[in-house]
This record gives C-alpha cells, structure tokens and sequence, in this order.
C-alpha cells in the first residue's frame, strides 16, 4: 500500500540531479566551474570591484573509462560572506542573497551547494571554503551536506588573523568527472565569459597544468544593477498578497506609490479611479475577490510607465558587437538594444546583434550566441525561444539564405532570466520575453537586408 | 548589503514555474491537464483497475487577449487518497507517494501541486478535492497554498457517506490559460496516451462542449510495475550511506544480499573478496573511506547479473508498433526491447521502433514519437537525447536519405526516468540510458536497411 513521504530540497536535486545540470562527468565540471565563477563575479560587481578570478582543477586519481576525481579551486576578490551564513551558503541549498528584485546571474539560491553536494556524493570528501568580508578575521569552514535535512554538518572551523584585510572567497571541493570531454565547453564558456564582462581577469589552470588566462581589457566596470520594486504589469495575486501583507502604507494611493517601479501619484489615481478603488482604502481591509480584481485590472491598464533601464546593467551595443567582431571580423555588424519591457513584474532588457561574413562558418544555419544576465549559455540551443524565434522568421524577405554565413548574437538582463531549467541551459518561451527577441531581431534583420541589398546592387554593377 | 534568506520549495517553484512547465497561458493549459491525467493513471493502475478518467475544461469567463480563467475537472476510479494525507498531496510541494524505487509516471512530488498552485497565483480561487479510498467515507477539502511555508491551507472540510463504496478522486480547480493555443497539443497528448495505455478510457469535455472519446481497446492490464532493491551498478556514496543507516544486517555478507537486486550469496562473497572487505563487518562500523572504495569497487565489479525486468513494465514491441500502424498504416514496421541495464542503481528498459513509408509524412526529417514510463513527451524534441542520437547516426549507411518518410517511436520505462526538466519535457543525456537508446535505434535501423534493400532489388529487377 502507499507510503506517504515528504523530502527535502537537497534530497530532489540529490536524486534528480539532471535538472540541476549535473546529468553525467563532462556535464558535471562544465556546471561545478561555471556555478562557482558565476557566484564570484556577482561577488566582486556587487561591490563594484573589478573581478579576480582563479580557477584550478587538479586531477587526483583516475576512476576508470575517462572519470577521475579532480579538485576544483575558485579564489576571488568578492564581498567575502559573512561567517555566519558561511555553512548555509554553501551547504544548504534554496538559500541565497539574491532572492531581492535585482539583476544579478544567481537567482535560485542552490549553483554552488550543487556542485558542492555532487562533488560529495561522488568522492565523500568534504568542502573547504575560505572567506573574508576585508575586516579583521578570515574564516576557514569544512563542510559536508546532510542531504536528507537539507543542511550543512560542520566538521571544522577556525578564524584567522586577516593582517593584509584581504577580502574574497576561496571554495575548494573534489568531484568525479571528465573534464577532457568537458574542455571545449568549458574553455568556450570562459572566452565568451571574458568577452561579455571585459573587466575581469580570469586564469584558469587545467589538470594538465596549462595556463589559461583571460586579462582585463578594461577596469571600467559598467553601472551596477540596482535593487527596484516590481513593476505593476503583471503581478500575479501572490505577489500582490505580499505586497499588501508587508506594506506600511495606510491608504491605497501610498501603497500603489511606494510599492510599485515608477508609480507617481497622478498615475496612481488615475489607475485606482479605472480599477474603481477608492485611494482612502487600507490596503490590508482589501477582500481576496477585490485583490484579484485590482490585479487584472493592472495588466489591462495601458498608462502605466515602461520600466527604467537604470536598475539593469545591460551590455551596450559596442560591447555586444566587440565578441562577433574579435573572433570573425565580419564584412558587416549591426546591434540594438530595446527599451526596457517587463514580464511578471520583472524589468527586462532585450539587444540582439547580426553579423555577415567575415570568417563566420557557413554551416547552413544561423550562428547564434545567447547570453543572460552576462552569462553565456552554451547547451540546448535547439530550445532556447531565440533559436526558436530564428526558426520562425522568414529570412528570405531579408535577402538571407541558411547557406549565408551569418551569425547573431542575443542579450537578456532581468531582475529574473525566466530560464527553462535549473541549470540555466535555456531561456522559457515568455510572451512577454519573445515578443523582445522577436523584434530586436527582426530590426537588425532589416539592417543586414540594407547590407545584402547594397552588396549585391554593387555586383550588378560590377558585371556589366 | 547583502540579505540572506532562505525560501521554501512552494516559493522556489512559484518564482520558477518556468521550471515546473508553467510559463505561458497555453502550456500551463497543456500542463495542468497532463499532470492531474498521470497522477489517475498511476492511482488506477497501482490497484490494477483498467483507468477511467474524465477530464471536463470550462471557460468561466475571458480576461482578455486570448486568455481566459477555466474550470479544470478530472475525475478517476484510482486508489483514492487517504483523508489525512489529502491536504499535503495537493497542498505541499516535494510531498508524495512515489518516492519508492518503482516505475511510475509521477517521480517528483510536485506536479498536481503546481497546478494548483498555478490556478491559485492566477485566480485566487481554492481547489477542490474529492476522495474515497472505497471505504465508507467520502472526504471533500477546499485548500489554498501557503506558498512561502509549502503547506496547504485546509479552508473547508466535509466527511460524507459513502454508501455505494466509491473509489476515487475528483480533483477541481480554476487556472488562467489559453485553451485554444494549447489544444493541438492537448488532444495530440490525449491520443497519444491512449494509445500506449490501451486499456484506459479517457473522456475530454471542452470549453466548446465537445466531446472526445479515447475508449479503451482492452480490459487486459499488463503485469504492474513492483517496488524494486536499488541495482548494486552506479550506487553513489550517499546512498550506500543511507543503506547502511537503515539495514538491520549484522554483517556485510547479509547487507549485500538483504539489499541489493539479484545479489546472492556467492555473487555477494565474491564481490566482497575484489573489494577486500571481509563478509563478517559489520556495516555501520565500515570507515568513510572503506564506503567510498566499496563504492568505487560496485561499478567496475562485473559479476553483478543485470536487472531483472519483471521490476518494470515496458509497452512491449506490439503496443510500441500499434501507435504507429494506426496512424500510418507504414510499409514496414520492425521494433527491439533491449534487455534492462541500469544506471545510479535504477533498473531501465528501452524500446524502440521504426516504421518506413505508408502516410508517414516526408518532412525532410525523421518523425520521432517519445515515451517515458507510458507517458508521451511532445516538447522540446530537439533537446532529448533520442533526437541527439538519431542526429549523430550516419544514416546513408542504412540506405536512409532525409527526404523519405520514416518515423521512430521510442519508450523509456524506469524506476526513475532521469528527465532533464521538471515540467518532464525532454530526457537527459545519461550515458548508459544513451547507450542502451543507440543500441535499439541501431538494431532496427539495421532492419530498415534490410527492408530498403530488397526494396532497391526490385526496383532493379522490375528495370530489367
Ligand atoms: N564566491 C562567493 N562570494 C560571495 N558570496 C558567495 C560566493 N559564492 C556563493 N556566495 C553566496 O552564497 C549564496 C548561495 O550561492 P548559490 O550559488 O548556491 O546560489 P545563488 O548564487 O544565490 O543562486 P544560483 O543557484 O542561481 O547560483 C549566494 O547567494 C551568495 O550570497
Ligand atoms: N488522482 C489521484 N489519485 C490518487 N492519488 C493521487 C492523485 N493525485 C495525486 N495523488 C497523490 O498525491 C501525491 C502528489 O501528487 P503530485 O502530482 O504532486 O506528485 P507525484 O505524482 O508524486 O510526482 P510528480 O511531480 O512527478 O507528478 C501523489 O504521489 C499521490 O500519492
Ligand atoms: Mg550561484
Ligand atoms: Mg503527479
């Protein structure tokens, strides 16, 4: 007969692993290693510093048919994290510090105790984590996951003179993997990394001992994402019971104000006045059917301001186009960056780039590289709604063939990416999201339909 | 500076639900419906009852650009859920009743939970359950989701008379979507479960009032899939640990039999012997590194018998087939069920088939059918690992060309289908499950040459 059972989060990624990205040995490094470099690069532009970031993976032993457990070290120059949440961060997993509504690459609170948990149930060594906040103290953790509670087992911790007031994070933890299957990937994923966020310094070291690195091109950090409130377009009832729940405006013009991304009072009069609520109710006395109402009555209201690019860091066209042009030196190159859009209150920026000829491979498709939040995604691109939206236009309006080597370039920057999987493969068909990308390409489609147009005008002329 | 929290899993799943296949009106359509039909499915079949399920979607009313709120009603003669546990079955994320190691169609313990959860974000409104596990009480609950606890809030309930000793559920809740978006899938999925669950009746109201009708083509079910030993191949660390914790074995000879699939006494002696453990200690006194060498030791070992299928319930190759003839009545049919391998302890069969000619359309690419546990995959196609085999096959080899029409069918049926999302779209790339696909795909491809040959003789002949 039935048994009834209730598990915890660490035990669903620990049994369903696949989702997390963690299906199989290559796999496993290509996700321990962008995981723990996406962490470091938050850490460092939270605090607007220029990132240093060291990665080595030393192989240990070989396990046999191309496994081998492999030690994977990450140092950088971030926050630090502050003693106390030092064992959660990293051994407890949906915990995090990037649950607020700002754009940064961590957004469910699990990458690094994935990895970490993975590098655990496959060599049962535990994790060394290394930090300092820059004040008096270094803090050194060996941590191992209890799976089945979802929470961190301290086996050791000291506390250390910090005389230089160095500040960053150092994780180290060994996990089984391949990581010469991995390779391709993972040195493409730290060259397009380096690309999109030109002010980092990146070296990695290989098992082989080969040095890679990946110097700065700048130390000009772009403005920094900042933290913003929700935009009204699109909040759902749970979000708005929130709200309502944590707010201490006393009347509903003040909520409507204080809660919500460019809300100015004459707006908010003018929205209350069309969902029919008085501005004088208490947010809190609302009924649940007059929640609802207020709700859809958001979403159908067309006066309230698109959202303000400032709380985003987008990539700028020049620095979307530098990648392309660096590795193809393409004949033509033209980007956009839309105006700000929002889904589910979320605030979202969408720039697109094409690019012709050059060295671009002609292999009868579009080359097509996707970025979010500056992180590149390198797998599944087949499900990705921009491939799918590719595969959706008509190119020969555009004068484009699919033998033509052309290579496109996509950027989504959000408070959330509504990524499809939890390891961040690929971006989820949101209507509100495609619509973006659809026309951000279409615009640069057009472009290259001006290039084609003259090139082939001028071979006319050359004929005769 | 930085806060740090911590969520719940209902919480992480509302601010993902493009994780839990719940992005866009019509896929939450698509996917409240597939996920409440599997879970009367597997309700039905765990009691051996060929399954009845109706399945009613009414429009309540339009909220604008092509969505409206829907009433989504399905009834089963399943098992039922017993009164305590029926709060917590639909009201508590990661809670559930197929967490054993046995095939089922259900894995995660979420997803009749997220469809509620969804339609309670979108319409605010309470679920309803009805249950009886056939005894003399019927038990009605109206529930909502405290989302940031994942625990469900009990808002009214009624015990009942059960004179006529029904058995069921009937699960009614409302949810903002796009039927009408959806419905190609929705019916396409409908038919396709039909067809690999032939003795299910399946019946479809929808908003239009039309009626569809699978009626089942048999009364006959095949033997039921039976809770299984984990295999002793692929076992990671954490799990021997959680073996070892819950033996009640003295020594390490009784654990390895008591425990593990098809392990005897000799098998069991010898293996102990090539790990060097003597068959006398005592399990829970083995060292960290001996559980780490022991499980090292399990996956090059390879006197272990490989699983026994009668764990597991596969189509078999005329059921496989059947979906395929009805539909395109090909020229030639041919089908394999591979023996049970195994991966990370969990016993799998695969299945595949593949058909030639007939109406099978020409559409310059292979017409594949997935399946997972008797459930029909129909997204994200180009992400599966079936479609990544068929496209690194060298099909001219088989005297295949892109532009004939031929179509694969593939089942995968396991203890646990290692899916690469949780909205169970697509299969990850796990290396012995590829394994075992390519295998298959090869050896009726193999027939298909055969058959493409005689095909190529006649013509000649027919020249002359
Ligand atoms: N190198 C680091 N420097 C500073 N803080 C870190 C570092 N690595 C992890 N953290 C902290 O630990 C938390 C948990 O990290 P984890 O990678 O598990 O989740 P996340 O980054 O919040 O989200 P995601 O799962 O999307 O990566 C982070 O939110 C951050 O506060
Ligand atoms: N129609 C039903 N009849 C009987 N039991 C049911 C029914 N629907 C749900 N349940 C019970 O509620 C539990 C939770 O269902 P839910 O769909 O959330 O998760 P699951 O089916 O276990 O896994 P998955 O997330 O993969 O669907 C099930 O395990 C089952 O015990
Ligand atoms: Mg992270
Ligand atoms: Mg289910």
């Amino acid at each position: 007969s039935q048994i009834f059972e209730h598990i915890s989060p660490a035990d669903f990624f620990y049994r369903n692993r696949d989702i997390a990205g963690f299906s199989n040995p290559s796999r496993a490094i290509y996700s321990a290693i962008r995981e723990l470099v996406e962490n470091s690069l938050d850490a460092a532009e939270s605090i607007g510093v220029p990132p240093d970031i060291f990665i080595r993976l030393t192989r240990i032993k070989e396990s046999g048919r191309g496994v081998s457990v492999y030690e994977l070290r990450v140092q950088d120059n971030g926050t630090g994290v502050p003693s106390q949440h030092i064992p959660s961060a990293f051994g407890q997993v949906l915990f995090g510090s990037k649950y607020r509504l700002k754009q940064s690459r961590g957004t469910f609170g699990l990458g690094g105790t994935m990895a970490i948990l993975y590098g655990q149930i496959t060599t049962h060594h535990p994790a060394h984590i290394i930090s300092s906040t820059g004040d008096s103290r270094i803090y050194e953790y060996r941590l191992s996951i209890d799976i089945r509670r979802n929470r961190p087992i301290i086996l050791q911790r000291k506390s250390l003179d910090n005389d230089h007031k160095w500040r960053g994070t150092i994780v180290e933890f060994r996990l089984e993997g391949d990581y010469f299957r991995a390779m391709p990937k993972v040195l493409e994923y730290l060259k397009q990394t380096a690309v999109v966020n030109p002010y980092a310094n990146i070296t990695f070291i290989d098992p082989r001992g080969r040095l890679y690195m990946f110097t700065r091109a700048t130390t000009s950090m772009p403005p920094p994402p900042k933290e913003t409130k929700p935009h009204p377009y699109g909040v759902d009832v749970e979000m708005m019971q929130r709200l309502i729940q944590s707010t201490d405006a006393r009347d509903m013009l003040t909520f409507m104000v204080e809660t919500f991304h460019r809300v100015g009072k004459s707006i908010a009069k003018n929205f209350l006045k069309f969902a029919g609520i008085s501005p004088k109710r208490d947010p809190k006395k609302l009924r649940p059917d007059e929640v609802v109402h207020l709700v859809q009555k958001m979403k159908t209201f067309d006066e309230f301001l698109p959202p303000d690019a400032s709380c985003l860091s987008p990539l700028g066209e020049e620095l979307l186009k530098a990648g392309i042009i660096k590795e193809y030196q393409p004949e033509f190159i033209a980007a956009i960056q839309r105006k700000p859009s929002t889904y589910s209150g979320h605030p979202f920026i969408v720039e697109a780039a094409i690019a012709y000829g050059g060295n671009i491979p002609r292999k009868g498709d579009i080359v097509l590289f996707r970025f979010a939040n500056r992180i590149p995604l390198l797998y599944d691109e087949a499900s990705d709604v921009s491939w799918k939206i590719i595969k959706s236009i008509n190119w020969r309006r555009y004068k484009a063939t699919p033998d033509m080597p052309i290579a496109i370039a996509v950027h989504v920057c959000s408070t959330k990416i509504p990524y499809k999987t939890v390891g961040k493969e690929f971006i989820a068909d949101r209507p509100e999201v495609s619509r973006e990308i659809l026309f951000a390409i279409r615009y640069v489609a057009r472009k290259l339909q001006k290039f084609l147009t003259r090139v082939e005008y001028k071979q006319k002329e050359l004929r005769r």
